[in-house]
């Protein structure tokens, strides 16, 4: 069973073009087991990734160092996920 | 204890298993106006099921609706599972139901991903993909949204197979996805090609294979705007209208770009309710009020459906 222990959502916020396309090379990065849940598109709409554990400060020093602005939208998405299977169990029982 | 739809717990989230023995039961509960065919069969072997609601004979108009295609996007089975009791339980109740099925059929495929939904349960909350093997790589799955005939391989899909948004080999590799347009092309008759997602509050129309509008593009925003309307009376839910290219990104091979450019007029997708606080993880309280709202969306696109036919 895999899990997402220390998994972080970021919510990231683009200003221009150029920022976007650092983010579409991060995408390339296939490392980084980055998951996008909302690609890069247009500077209007924000970003959000999922990022494993072992890959959030390599993450954070890139965006910082390009000075693009981020949130953690989850702070630890096997919070989250131990909470539905609770609700899931409660509820068949 | 023998279960029927009435005990069914519409507000959790369930496992295949189950959502499938629900079928049986909303079949075997409302056996005059509900059916459920199966239309194929997934990668690994299980049955895809649709629920066929009619109230006549013969290759009557029909509107298809699907949820699921992406597994983790829960809240779309789990929203297709409510509706699907709705539909039943409203007809002879309700005017606008009942003139509906009067008029048209429904096909609803409530897990379009049943692989892929099982692996969500037991293995990786966060598969988006089918569970196809990819020869030449030790990555699973396509993202059967980007596996469709139409602008295949072009922008916004991966030809990564560790991609969550990878391609696959060739257009419509994914028996999940082949299964879906043979029904389609063998029924002849669609008049509508409703699809549901979850994550970021959208209701997008074609294209998104290519940034150039439709030629319908007035008469699917109008209807759009309408839907979006009535989603957001409910419990205020914004949603935001447009083509895939214009709401969100250019993105090849998806379906509601194939059943456009199929001839299927009245072709959306819907991102259903999340405020992004939740991923994919929206809580159980959560998918009533969902559904709820996205059946007045869904219900204003059919009966613009049943009142212009083309």
């Amino acid at each position: 069973l895999e899990t997402f222990v220390g998994h972080q959502v970021l919510r990231i916020k683009t200003r221009n073009e150029e920022q976007l396309k650092k983010l579409r090379f991060l995408e390339t990065l296939d490392h980084l087991e980055l998951d996008f849940w909302l690609n890069p598109s247009t500077p209007a709409l924000p970003v959000d990734v999922r990022i494993p554990a072992h890959s959030l400060q390599a993450v954070k020093i890139f965006l910082e160092s390009h000075g693009i602005e981020y949130s953690i939208l989850i702070e630890d998405l096997q919070v989250i996920l131990d909470r539905e299977k609770q609700d899931i169990v409660a509820s068949q029982q | 204890m023998e279960r029927s739809s009435s005990t069914f717990n519409y507000g959790t989230y369930h496992s295949l298993a189950s959502i499938y023995q629900e079928l049986d039961n909303l079949a075997s509960e409302y056996g005059n106006i509900v059916s459920k065919i199966q239309i194929g069969e997934s990668y690994e072997k299980r049955p895809l099921y649709v629920l066929k609601f009619s109230t006549g004979r013969g290759n009557r108009p029909a509107i298809w609706l699907d949820a699921g295609i992406h597994s983790r996007e829960w809240v779309t089975q789990a929203s297709a599972m409510w509706i699907a009791k709705k539909i039943a339980s409203d007809y002879g109740n309700d005017p606008s139901i009942t003139s509906l099925l009067n008029n048209l059929d429904i096909f609803l495929l409530p897990v379009a991903n049943p692989d892929g939904y099982e692996f969500t349960h037991t293995t990786n909350r966060m598969w988006r993909k089918t569970r196809s093997k990819n020869s030449g790589s030790l990555c699973i799955g396509v993202d059967p949204n980007r596996n469709w005939d139409a602008g295949f391989g072009g922008p916004g899909a991966s030809s990564n197979p560790c991609s969550d948004s990878y391609h696959g080999p060739r257009a419509n590799s994914e028996v999940e996805v082949k299964s879906v347009v043979d029904f389609i092309k063998n029924h002849g008759n669609i008049q509508a090609f409703l699809t549901l997602h979850s994550y970021s509050q959208l209701l997008m129309y074609p294209y998104g294979y290519k940034c150039t509008p439709p030629a319908d593009n007035a008469e699917l925003n109008t209807i759009g705007k309408a839907a979006a309307n009535s989603i957001r009376s409910l419990y205020g839910t914004t949603y935001t209208v447009g083509s895939i290219c214009s709401t969100i990104y250019q993105a090849s091979g998806g379906s509601i770009d194939w059943s456009y450019d199929y001839g299927i007029k009245y072709s959306f997708a819907f991102e259903l309710r999340d405020t992004g606080r939740y991923g994919f993880l929206l809580p159980a309280a959560q998918i009533i009020p969902t559904a709820e709202e996205t059946w007045l969306g869904l219900k204003t696109i059919m009966e613009y459906v049943r009142d212009n036919p083309y």
